[in-house]
Order: structure tokens, then C-alpha cells, then sequence
């Protein structure tokens, strides 16, 4: 199972990398700071990850594991907010990543998650064409490890 | 959905979930 996970965050990191953020985003450490994540998500939806919201982000984090976890803890209630407000989705408590976890050990499980949730946002979003049609782009076993991530958050839904 | 039974190859199993994902509506949940 480790295994998958590790795989389907590899693959996730991927698929991340072709909005090309400014912030690396090439190994999991990098994506720690949430930065890359920030940036992915105002381009998914700049209308309501605006410029300001991505002001709030923290950019030289260094190794501070305090603002990493500031920094992901914004991102992630970002990701909450934009699935009630903008998706009328509720994402249950227990698919909720551990923020600290993500900054402390760079733990593939919980960046997963994270990750998974931002691509609901894509997929769902205004511009889902626009992403899915990137995802289709992608080489075939990173599309399956993208396809099995959003049939996870598909039977996951609950409203 | 018959569209995500048509495809039996890999490729096409990749193919038929991402067309069935583009044709729903944008902004709907899943």
C-alpha cells in the first residue's frame, strides 16, 4: 500500500509540474513549503486564490517548519472553503492531510491527499477542459495514477 | 456509464474517463 501511495504522490508532483510554477516543484521537499501549491491554485482558479490570498503565503521558508505548516494550513483551509463555497462539496474530516505531518516528514500519504484535493479543484473548476485536457497529455501510467486519485475523490463525495 | 465500458484497452480506458469527465458540466461536483 506504501508503495501506491508513494506512486500516486510521485505521480501527483507530475501533474503539478505542468502548470510550471516559479517555485520549484520537482521532489516532494520542495512542495513542503506549500508555495508550489499556492501557485498551482491561484491558476486553477485566480478569481478566488487571488493575488491577495496568495499574498498570505509565506514565500522564504528556508527550513522554518512553523511557517511551512502556517503556509499549508492556509492552502488547505483555501481548499476547504473553495469546495463548499465554489464545488457545494464537503470534503469529510478524516481526508483531511496532516498539515504537520507534510512539513515535519515530507510523508508521501498525507502530500497525497493534499495534492489529490487540489486536483478536485482542477477537475471541477470553470477551466476543468483546459486541465483534463493537460492530464490527457500526460504519459499513460501517470494519467492512470491521476484517473485512480479522482475515482477515489468521486466515491468519496457526499454531496 | 457504457462510456467508461467501451474502453478496453488501457488507452482507451484512460480516453473514455477523461471524455466522460470533460462532458459534465463545468463547476459540477465529481
Amino acid at each position: 500500500m506504501a508503495g501506491n501511495e508513494n506512486e500516486l504522490c510521485e505521480s501527483l508532483i507530475i501533474w503539478l509540474q505542468t502548470f510550471n510554477t516559479k517555485a520549484p516543484c520537482k521532489t516532494i521537499e520542495d512542495l513542503t513549503s506549500g508555495v508550489p501549491m499556492a501557485q498551482v491554485l491561484h491558476q486553477i482558479d485566480g478569481a478566488y486564490f487571488h493575488e491577495s490570498w496568495l499574498a498570505r503565503i509565506k514565500e522564504d521558508v528556508g527550513e522554518n517548519r512553523r511557517i511551512k505548516i502556517s503556509n499549508l494550513k492556509k492552502i488547505l483551509q483555501g481548499i476547504v472553503d473553495y469546495y463548499r463555497e465554489i464545488l457545494s462539496q464537503h470534503i469529510l474530516e478524516y481526508l483531511l492531510p496532516d498539515c504537520s505531518q507534510i512539513a515535519e516528514t515530507a510523508d508521501p500519504t498525507e502530500m497525497g491527499r493534499l495534492l489529490q484535493l487540489i486536483l478536485g479543484c482542477a477537475i471541477n473548476c470553470d477551466r476543468k477542459q483546459e486541465h483534463i485536457q493537460t492530464i490527457m497529455t500526460l504519459e499513460e501510467s501517470v494519467q492512470h495514477m491521476v484517473m485512480t486519485a479522482i475515482q477515489e475523490l468521486m466515491s468519496k463525495d457526499v454531496d | 456509464d457504457p462510456n467508461m465500458k467501451a474502453g478496453t484497452t488501457s488507452e482507451g480506458v484512460l480516453a473514455n474517463f477523461f471524455n466522460s469527465l470533460l462532458s459534465k458540466k463545468a463547476g459540477t461536483p465529481g
